[in-house]
Formats: C-alpha cells, structure tokens, sequence
C-alpha cells in the first residue's frame, strides 16, 4: 500500500470520441432519429441531440421520447438554419455567414442551444460594425 | 470558390449542462 497512484489523461479523448460519433453519423451506424426539417430527412443520434440541445433534452428524456424515431419539427427550423446547428453538434466548429446567421440563430433559440445563440448575436453584432 | 473561411475560437462553455441527479 502506499503506492502512488497516478491518472493518464489523454487529452484528445473528447475530440477523437466526438469525431467518431461524427463517423458513425454520416455512415447512419446506430442512429436512432430521423429529423423531418424543411422536409429534409437528417439522421441523428438521440443522446448526441440530448446532450447538445434543451429542446431535445425535454422530448427525449422523458419516456414519451422511447418510441420516437421520426420527428418532425412543424413551425420549427428551416434546414439551413438547422444543418449547420447539426454539423456544430458533431463537429464543435459552427460554420456562420452573414447570409445564414439569422437562419442559424433561428434555430438555435428553437433548439434552446443558449451559448450557440450568444455567440450568432456576437457575429451578428460584428458584421454590423465598419 | 469557397469564400475565406476565419476561425474565431469560443473558449466558453458551448452546450447546455444536463443536471446532477437530484
């Protein structure tokens, strides 16, 4: 006893886990939802959506959210508002332009994905300035 | 042509944190 202990931290794990699920993503391995936006089919993984989205954490945590694998969002998210918002999910880099911003911040209020919409209004904000 | 793409980097928090187990 007595021994030191000690952690090794592999300190890409998070990103490399992250760049796989994005893999297993685009290849539909083990994805379990399939998003209606804009009439576009996405697939998705629902603990992915879970765990980056507010909206998505109140309809898939609860038990109503079990059988679920079409959603439609009516009303919601056009898909270019949406797709970025999806690719960020998987990728944590969020393609942004002057063109799609309102689009993106739009979706990202919907999802209820807070720290994406602060950072659409600071882009928004800095594309204003001279 | 894809126009130039900057990357600005957000150090902060990115997605919403799920809560403890009460």
């Amino acid at each position: 006893e007595g021994a030191l202990g000690y952690v090794r931290e592999f300190t890409r794990h998070s990103s490399d886990v992250l760049s796989n699920l994005n893999e297993l993503r685009l290849r539909g391995i083990l994805t379990d939802v399939t998003l209606l936006v804009g009439g576009q089919p996405l697939r998705a993984h629902k603990a992915v959506l879970i765990a980056c989205s507010g909206f998505f954490y109140s309809i898939f945590r609860g038990r109503a959210g079990v059988g679920v694998d079409v959603l439609s969002l009516p009303g919601g998210p056009e898909a270019r508002g949406f797709a970025p918002l999806l690719d960020f999910m998987y990728t944590s880099r969020l393609r942004l332009s002057p063109a799609t911003a309102p689009a993106v911040l739009a979706a990202a209020t919907y999802l209820q994905m807070e720290h994406v919409v602060q950072a659409c209004h600071r882009f928004i904000q800095a594309s204003y300035e001279p | 042509h894809e126009g130039v793409v900057a990357t600005v980097k957000e150090a902060g928090r990115s997605i919403h944190e799920i809560p403890r187990e009460e």
